[in-house]
């Protein structure tokens, strides 16, 4: 039976997608069957994963507007037992479109379902937003994985976070619960992000990950090349952080 | 005569705030008048600035919604020549407000043509989206000034940025112009940070600000101190460049 994370935070640039693409691929080569959805309009993961996005027809926006089915729009991809919901810039159309609609928070809920038990683990990359799309993910998903970049204005928008997350719980979507917080771009030599993750740490406890994501440069460097860090470059240290974060995501769901 | 400028990105931390706070704050410095608006539900400029965005009553949210007046939301900072327009989370609420509301793109442009005059620059920081509230900044400036971070996927989402911008312009501000592209977080030591300016220049040559802003750790500090970095650490790279941008901004518009 499939897992269904959603990885969430509005803050923009603290890591959503790097982390989407490499512990969808690290989970990949461990030999669980993956599926990562793209809900964000900008649509990195998909670009990130090699999927050409300028010439898609259809995405998951076709989707959430029940206009395709779930097998018209998945596509594999060219890494080992990963496949992806891709999205383009037409989703930011969705957002005004679903406000006066119908059910428009579990759209993805119901697409994804329906493929639960065909993957272990789904994972759902999310915009920089608390908006629709986002709200869409968290009621989808089991659990949230929150990306926390080790910089300041990334622990300033925390609290909102967890409102959020609480109001989905509530309103849609009542087993939510947090899957870990996930320190990333982590610079040992910085007194910030020091201080940044001691902050962390005391407010979530054992809810963040021993996993800490370094900051790396070949993280930076593997989207230009449309791959996951895994393939561009198995030594570095951001693939061993994040087949390390892999692992410590199994052992944590080993009893479920 | 004031002038308007939206700093604007969709993508995620690629420095908007850390430009608008920055930029405000090096102008202040140079005895002109500024005033910096806030239309982030983040509200990480105006925490920034050390507004206690916790306990605001009134905030820009309530300027586009037509329930204040400029007088009662404009707040004095503690830095020369440099007030604010805060925001706070219940910002979120105006984009989906706003989707069936009159005039929802000129909200912001009616406020801030009323007290053009009193201000040398208004700087508009965005959200990492290009839904209402940042189409509002857009609709509202002279010009638009645009972070690019020195990595591969902010290239990606430039082309999508510039179809708003003229869309935008066709739309609803006929007058809309780039002020220029700013490359932020700048590591001379790294590939991809030499590659991607160099794309950048080929695409937008002299649009590019000759200014470049170097990735140095004073400027991801302050906000932890609630302090521009001109305060923080005058003699920082960080401080210099942002002098250096005002500077060069000063110099192109002189002779309007
Ligand atoms: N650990 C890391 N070390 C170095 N660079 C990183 C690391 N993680 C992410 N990056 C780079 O930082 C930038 C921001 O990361 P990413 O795009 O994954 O964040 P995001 O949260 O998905 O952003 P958005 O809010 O726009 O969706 C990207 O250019 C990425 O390549
Ligand atoms: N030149 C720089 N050197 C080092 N750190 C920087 C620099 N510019 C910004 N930062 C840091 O990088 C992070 C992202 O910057 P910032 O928050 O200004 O981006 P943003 O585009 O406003 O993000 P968002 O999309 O969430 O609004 C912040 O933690 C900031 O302190
Ligand atoms: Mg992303
Ligand atoms: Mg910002």
């Amino acid at each position: 039976m499939g897992r269904i994370i959603s990885i969430a935070n509005q803050k923009g640039g603290v890591g959503k997608t790097t982390t989407a693409i490499n512990l969808a691929a690290s989970l990949g080569v461990m030999e669980f069957s993956v599926l990562l959805v793209d809900i964000d309009p900008q649509s990195n993961s998909s670009s990130g994963l090699g999927i050409d996005v300028r010439n898609l027809d259809i995405t998951v926006y076709n989707l959430i507007a029940e206009e395709a089915s779930f097998d018209e729009v998945v596509q594999k991809t060219n890494y080992p037992n990963l496949s992806i919901l891709p999205s383009s810039i037409n989703l930011v159309g969705a957002e005004i479109e679903l406000v006066n609609q119908e059910n428009r928070e579990i759209r993805l809920k119901k697409v994804l379902d329906t493929v639960k038990d065909k993957y272990s683990f789904i994972l759902i990359d999310s915009p920089p937003s608390l908006g629709l799309l986002t709200v869409n993910g968290l009621t989808a998903a089991d659990t949230v994985l929150i990306p926390v970049q080790c910089e300041y204005y990334a622990l300033e928008g925390l609290g909102q976070l967890l409102r959020t997350i609480e109001l989905v719980k509530y309103n849609f979507n009542q087993h939510l619960d947090i899957e870990g917080v996930l320190m990333t771009m982590y610079d040992s030599r910085l007194r910030i992000s020091n201080s940044v993750i001691e902050d962390v740490r005391k407010h979530f406890n054992e809810k963040v990950f021993k996993t800490v994501i370094a900051r790396n440069v070949r993280l930076a460097e593997a989207p230009s090349y449309n791959m996951p860090v895994i393939e561009y470059d198995a030594t570095s240290t951001g693939a061993q952080n994040y087949l390390a974060l892999a692992n410590e995501l199994i052992q944590k769901n080993k009893n479920i």
